[in-house]
């Protein structure tokens, strides 16, 4: 959404995040 | 005609429970799907975390605003958990089309992951309902104890784990309203300011690998 700054990149997602890819 | 704070703030309850009227506040038909497509399959573990944190959710609700709202926190999570299952399906669509993946195994039998996850959902409810109460002016108001982080303290959550989900959560709920969205940035301010810099964070333990792993690769230059 407009006021939201999305980090996450491309290659990124929750399963990186926490660590379940 | 124009809306009144109050209006408004109704407005977004009615919606939220809009959205949620036909999601059932137990997992659907895609998601026992991917439960199912396990290497562990998670489903008991999940709907007994679901049960255990509901209990917890509704003692320290009651609590907080007095044991005569107890029924008041029981529906809250109800529509926390009916938003939880429902973000966690659009999140392993998402994932499954990203990672080509369908075997979510590890993910969903990451205990913090559906914790963080269910507190997120029950945040956005818990801040669209105390959205009414800032908008008519009751900063008084026993609920405004229920305020972020009051989530994050009654799980036991890490703020950092929270932090995890975040974007993931906004991206894979796009009903989410402008002013819901805003909230959900400034508790990820609040996170990154302070709250993930407790002496007990998981963020110190990341910061510590990331440097290890860092040891074989030169630093960047300093900018001149």
């Amino acid at each position: 959404s407009r006021d939201y700054h999305f980090g996450l990149e491309e290659h990124e997602g929750i399963s990186e995040l926490f660590d379940c890819d | 005609p124009p809306q009144t704070p109050i209006r408004a703030a109704m407005n977004s309850i009615q919606q939220l429970r809009g959205e949620l009227t036909s999601v059932s506040d137990k997992p659907s038909s895609s998601l026992i799907v991917y439960f199912k497509n396990c290497t562990v399959d998670p489903s008991d573990e999940i709907t007994s975390r679901v049960e255990q944190l509901g209990q917890v959710f509704s003692q320290k609700f009651a609590q907080a605003v007095g044991q005569r709202c107890e029924g008041l926190g029981k529906k809250r999570f109800t529509l926390g958990v009916q938003l939880y299952y429902k973000v966690m399906e659009s999140i392993l669509k998402s994932e499954e089309k990203r990672l080509s993946v369908q075997n979510f195994s590890k993910l969903l039998n990451n205990a913090t992951f559906h914790t963080s996850l269910l507190a997120c959902a029950l945040e956005v409810v818990m801040a669209t309902y105390f959205g009414s109460c800032v908008k008519n002016g009751g900063d008084e108001s026993p609920e405004t104890d229920l305020r972020f982080p009051w989530i994050l303290d009654i799980f036991h959550l890490h703020a950092f784990d929270f932090y995890k989900v975040i974007e993931s959560f906004i991206k894979a709920e796009p009903t989410l309203k402008h002013d819901m969205i805003e909230h959900l940035g400034r508790c990820e301010q609040k996170i990154m300011e302070s709250l993930a810099w407790k002496t007990d964070s998981p963020l110190f333990e990341l910061l510590r690998q990331s440097r290890e792993e860092g040891l074989g690769e030169q630093a960047e230059p300093p900018a001149t």
